[in-house]
C-alpha cells in the first residue's frame, strides 16, 4: 500500500509539471535530436543569424524591453533574465501542487521559493541543453554555445557554468516524471536559510524522496545507484547558483545602467 | 519576510488554487 501511495504521489508530480511547464524535456529532446514533424530550429550562431532569427523567431520575450536598439550582449542578458521570470511564475504554480506546500507558513512558502527556483531553472535549463547550445523561445530557435562565449565581457562566461551542469546532469538520462518529483524534493529542502518551521517541510521532503526512489527503480531498472547519483547533483546545483549570482554582483558593478527584474532583486537580495 | 518579497508572496497567493491529492 504504501508503494501505491509513492506511486499516486509521482503521477500528480507528473501531471503538476505537465500543466506549469509548457517546454516539457520530451519536447525538446525531439527537437534536439530531429525527431520531430515540427520546424527546425533557427540557428543562431553569429550576429548575422542572431539579426534573421529576430525576423523568424514569434516570441514576447525576444524583445521584452522594446529596446531593438540595445547592445547584443545585454539583449540578450535582458532575455534570459524575462526567461527567468516567466519560469519563477510556473515553479510557483507547480510548487502550490505539491501536497502540503500551501499549509506551510507562508513566510516558509517564500523562503522554500527564494532559494530554490534557480536550482530548478538550471535543473531544466539543461533539458533544453545539449553540449553545443541550448534550445530558445519554446524550441524555435538553437543558439550555440560558441556564440554566447564570445559574447563580450563579462557575459560571454555567463552560460559556460550551466552547460557544464547540463552535460553532467544530461547523463543521468532522467524524463519528465522523473524530474517532476527531483524538483518538488529540491523545492522541499529543510536547511533553507531562515525557515521558522522546518520539521513539516522535511516530512513531506522525505515522503517525496521514498516516491523518487521508488520512481527512480522502476523507471530504471539498470541504472545502478541513480537515485543516489541524483541526490548528488542537489550539491552541484547549488554551487551553480551560487557562481550564478557571483556573475550577477560582477555585472552590477561593471555594468551601471543594467537593471534587473523586481521579482528577480527580491530573490538575489541576501540569497548567498 | 513576505514583506520583502511582496511579487513573490502575491505569486503565492494569486492565481489558480492548488489541486487535491
Amino acid at each position: 500500500p504504501e508503494c501505491a501511495d509513492q506511486r499516486v504521489l509521482a503521477k500528480h508530480l507528473y501531471d503538476s509539471y505537465l500543466k506549469s511547464f509548457p517546454t516539457t524535456k520530451a519536447k525538446a529532446r525531439a527537437i534536439l535530436t530531429g525527431r520531430t514533424t515540427d520546424k527546425s530550429p533557427v540557428v543562431i550562431y553569429d550576429m548575422n543569424s542572431l539579426i534573421r532569427g529576430e525576423d523568424q523567431i514569434k516570441c514576447n520575450y525576444l524583445t521584452p524591453y522594446g529596446e531593438q536598439n540595445e547592445e547584443v550582449a545585454i539583449r540578450i542578458f535582458h532575455r534570459c533574465q524575462s526567461r527567468s521570470v516567466e519560469s519563477v511564475r510556473e515553479i510557483t504554480e507547480f510548487a502550490k501542487n505539491i501536497p502540503g506546500f500551501v499549509n506551510l507558513d507562508l513566510n516558509d512558502q517564500v523562503t522554500l521559493l527564494k532559494y530554490g527556483v534557480h536550482e530548478i531553472i538550471f535543473t531544466m535549463l539543461a533539458s533544453l541543453m545539449n553540449k553545443d547550445g541550448v534550445l530558445i523561445a519554446d524550441g524555435q530557435g538553437f543558439m550555440t554555445r560558441e556564440f554566447l562565449k564570445s559574447l563580450r565581457k563579462p557575459f560571454g562566461e555567463f552560460m559556460e557554468s550551466k552547460f557544464e551542469f547540463a552535460v553532467r546532469f544530461n547523463a543521468l538520462e532522467l524524463d519528465d516524471s522523473d524530474l517532476a518529483i527531483f524538483i518538488a524534493v529540491i523545492i522541499l529542502c529543510g536547511d533553507r536559510p531562515g525557515l521558522v518551521n522546518v520539521k513539516p517541510i522535511e516530512d513531506i521532503q522525505d515522503t517525496l524522496l521514498q516516491a523518487l526512489e521508488l520512481q527512480l527503480k522502476m523507471n530504471h531498472p539498470d541504472s545502478s545507484q541513480l537515485f543516489a547519483k541524483l541526490l548528488q547533483k542537489m550539491t552541484d546545483l547549488r554551487q551553480v547558483v551560487t557562481e550564478h549570482v557571483q556573475y550577477l554582483q560582477l555585472i552590477r558593478k561593471t555594468e551601471v545602467d543594467m537593471d534587473l527584474h523586481p521579482l528577480l532583486q527580491e530573490i538575489y537580495k541576501d540569497l548567498y | 519576510l513576505k514583506e520583502k518579497h511582496k511579487i513573490l508572496h502575491r505569486l503565492l497567493q494569486d492565481s489558480s488554487s492548488p489541486v487535491d491529492l
